[in-house]
């Protein structure tokens, strides 16, 4: 199963729906300070069912809903749509019919976060269990987000080992 | 429980040691269970020495060879379970520019050895110019970001004007 | 003792003002004390937003951008009683080329308000370019440091090759 | 006062006898991660009276001395000399009579620190004083430490006072 395709919308600064291709070996993102490379990473945490909003720099889940500039108001949905390469089978097997698996989540807010894998209803804890068979759920170690290395070096021996507890 | 724990540590330690010696050039360095007997309740110490340097722990090491040895340690645990993706936002960050392309050198042997997509955030030139393919991300319009594909050889032209 | 703490505050917290807006080239930011009626016991909250953005606590910010916020508030606090020495070790590291020339412009003019004697390490080709002078630290002998003084021209010549 | 010139010897990497110019404006110093850079800023907090082992990522104050290489013994001494140009006579009171003042510490294994202030032995409470009252104290503001920019930022608000009261 592969990673193929990201859709983004109203979360973050990423407003306007943008669409970021995920092709075999790698892919370089640029950019300034501030411009929402990182805000890129986050919504492919959330989308795989990132549930600390502190993890993501907020207070709230509603935080990451586009909250408006000086020229534009805020929004009240954000939605990231995860796109996955099938044709080997090997997704988990009540989502493993088809070439293709796409998981959509959505937020209102307020209302909190809806879940869909193939355009089925499902709950926080199919999305997390759907990914966590890939090895590569929302805070697996092949995620490592800015600051990430950081923590790692002035963790206490106990936090650290939290670390290698993912890999068990 | 305790018997996968050991076995998961001694996997990770394996690679651990390689990845740190492939990176340093040279040197060594293991990772060390501390605070307890019971290997489901220590906490884990890392060891090192870069080349030609004393074994200590990790607190003496520079910036540069702290972050180096930690990207070991995540690479270590990726290594005993490749995800399909492995995002990295701005590890390079506190390498210098050799150390930035032996990280990279890392990069390309992962791509050989697994079927793992990377995903790379960096501002390092010489990073940005050993990607497959490149995206910006832009705000034309202050607060919107904007995905844009940046043509890799123009890319090269900014290193070599930077 | 609490007059004294809300003056200096005051102080630190113009300063802060101004440097922000230089720094961000616009937007605003302000200090503010949390947790506490007693200005002696509260903790000390930045808020703050990047021109056209809106105004949040720190912690939505990017990752240059809470650098940039940080070294605004230690050098408000500089300011309020500037040092003979001011000791800067690779606080450019997460910041983008366009806001390294912003730093170093600010460096500058610190240098022309104050007395002060700036040591600046970093690793980007940009600061060095900017130095009054360098100087390199080495280890041509494995794990022992020495210092030389680094030609500024042909420090010029590395940062065009790199 | 101004802070003049710092030798070095025996201080972590910095095993032979070092000597740096601090001129005015602004000074680089670069070179590749793991060379001696933030020694030489810890080797000027040291001699300005830094008491905290830790802050200078050792265990305890010994491992500030040449640990020694796979090519060298390790040294039972290590020595900072800091010279400051007195020419304006702004020196603390009992250290202003002439146009310079040296501020030296060494330290002998396992015998602890010593330090002298133009050749004459004094406390390290003298050496804190002398330089807290020109607002340079080894942990004022005006020394930034690296990651010390990251743990402002991540920094609970409560933290974040104790800078402040720096200023105060
Ligand atoms: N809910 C939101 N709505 C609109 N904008 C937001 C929201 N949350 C965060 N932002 C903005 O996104 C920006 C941060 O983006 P991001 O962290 O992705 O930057 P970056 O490209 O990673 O930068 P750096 O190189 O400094 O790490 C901030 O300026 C912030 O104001
Ligand atoms: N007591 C000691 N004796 C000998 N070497 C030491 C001692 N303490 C630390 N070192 C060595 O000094 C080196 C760290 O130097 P330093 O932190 O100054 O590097 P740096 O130039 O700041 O690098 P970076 O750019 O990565 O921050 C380490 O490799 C460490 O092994
Ligand atoms: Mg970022
Ligand atoms: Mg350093």
């Amino acid at each position: 199963m592969h990673f193929a395709r990201l859709r983004i919308a109203g979360f973050k600064s990423f407003v306007e729906p943008t669409e970021l291709l995920i092709e075999p070996g790698t892919t370089g993102i640029v950019g300034p300070n501030g411009c929402g490379k990182s805000n890129l990473v986050e919504a492919l945490r959330w989308v795989m069912g990132e549930t600390s909003a502190k993890r993501m720099r907020g207070a709230e889940m509603d935080d990451v809903i586009f909250n408006g500039t000086s020229d534009r108001p805020s929004r009240n949905l954000a939605e990231v749509s995860l796109l996955l390469d099938n044709a080997d089978r090997s997704a988990p097997p009540s989502f493993n019919e088809g070439d293709q698996v796409e998981v959509v989540r959505r937020i209102e807010r307020t209302a909190g976060s809806r879940y869909l894998i193939n355009g089925r209803d499902v709950r926080l804890r199919d999305v997390q269990m759907f990914f966590a068979d890939a090895a590569s759920g929302a805070n697996s170690t092949a995620i490592v987000s800015q600051g990430q290395v950081g923590a790692i070096i002035n963790a206490k021996p106990q936090q650290r080992r939290g670390l290698l507890e993912e890999a068990a | 429980g305790r018997e996968r724990m050991l076995a998961s540590f001694e996997q990770v330690n394996k690679h651990f040691q390689d990845l740190f010696m492939t990176l340093f050039g040279g040197g060594r360095a293991h990772l060390a269970f501390v605070d307890s007997e019971d290997p489901l309740e220590a906490g884990l110490e890392v060891m090192a020495s870069p080349p030609g340097k004393k074994l200590q722990s990790m607190s003496l090491l520079s910036g540069g060879e702290k972050a180096l040895a930690a990207i070991c340690l995540l690479f270590a645990v990726f290594l005993t379970n490749p995800a399909p993706i492995c995002v990295l936002d701005e590890v390079d960050a506190p390498l210098d520019e050799s150390n930035v392309g032996r990280f990279c050198d890392l990069i390309q042997e992962l791509v050989s050895m697994t079927s793992t997509r990377f995903l790379i955030i960096t501002h390092s030139s010489l990073t940005m110019s050993r990607m497959d393919r490149l995206f910006g991300v832009t705000m034309a319009e202050r607060g919107v970001s904007q995905l844009v594909s940046v043509d890799l050889a123009r890319a090269e032209r900014l290193r070599e004007a930077s």
